[in-house]
């Protein structure tokens, strides 16, 4: 059996939220220590890997390792229809492998509402890519700044073009545009540090200069989520997909890894 | 000229 219960309006629901521009269907690993969710958006362009750790719910019980597809759309559907203060439960038992049930209880128990949802084939959204985030030591760079001031950089730059150019040396980070109308250049001279500080950019880990050109739709979908978090850390490497990391808690994490824009 | 790439192409070409 998997079961959990979160109160309305806790993180778990904020990401399902944020997630919804990107992701339709995704697969979920349950197992004693937490769940992890995979999607892969209907374009090919972004992968989203998240792991929600045991501890950040009021309660998680999985007796069993299993793996369900999950149709999030529908999901955030009935979860919005719940009330303030709601405790809400989600539950899959084993004799029944096909629906996942989502109860809201009122905080004076008072009212119950139980909904089903059909668990839908997933399998498609898994990409094999567990691998690239053990690989810090692959990106040229990666650096960490405000969540916000992220959202800012990406909603700035939409205003001009639909591209985003990162580009990240020891000395600058820069993000710029340049459009039909005009150009932006956002540049932050960063720490360096091993412990970021909350308020600043922080150039983390560098290899080398690195630039790749992003498109802004996605970057702005990255950003939405992030803004549930104080920091965002930002990988960038020429081999590899961009990845925007938040941490969730201690062990958990959500992660956004981006194909970038390439000249043919 | 910029095209937008797909992840798994991407992936597969490294």
């Amino acid at each position: 059996m998997f079961e959990l219960t979160m109160a309305k309006g806790s993180i778990l629901q904020g990401v399902l939220e944020a997630i919804l521009d990107l992701v339709n269907v995704a697969n979920v690993d349950c197992s004693s220590k937490g769940f992890s969710l995979q999607a892969l958006d209907t374009e090919h362009v972004v992968f989203l890997s998240l792991f929600f750790p045991s501890e950040v719910f009021r309660s998680y019980r999985c007796d069993e390792d299993c793996s369900m597809g999950i149709a999030i759309a529908d999901m955030v559907d009935l979860l919005r229809a719940s009330n303030d203060g709601d405790i809400i439960t989600i539950k899959v038992t084993d004799q029944n492998f096909e629906d996942i049930t989502i109860t809201f209880e009122s905080p004076d128990k008072t009212k119950t509402t139980d909904m089903d949802l059909q668990l839908v084939d997933a399998r498609s959204h898994r990409l094999k890519i567990s691998e690239w985030h053990d690989m810090e030591s692959e990106y040229q760079a990666i650096f960490c700044m405000p969540s916000a001031q992220f959202m800012l950089n990406c909603k700035s730059l939409s205003v001009i073009d639909d591209d985003v150019v990162i580009r990240v040396n020891e000395e600058v980070i820069s993000f710029s545009t340049k459009g039909k109308s005009g150009c932006v250049n956002i540049s932050h001279v960063p720490n360096k540090t091993d412990n970021p500080e909350k308020a600043s950019v922080t150039l983390t880990h560098m290899r080398g200069p690195v630039s790749l050109t992003l498109n802004l739709r996605y970057m702005k979908s990255c950003a939405k989520v992030s803004t549930l978090f104080d920091q965002v850390k930002i990988g960038l490497s020429t081999k590899l997909p961009l990845m925007v990391e938040c941490k969730i808690a201690e062990k958990g994490y959500i992660r956004y890894f981006v194909a970038p824009k390439i000249t043919e | 000229n910029k095209h937008q790439a797909d992840l798994e192409k991407f992936y597969n070409n490294r």
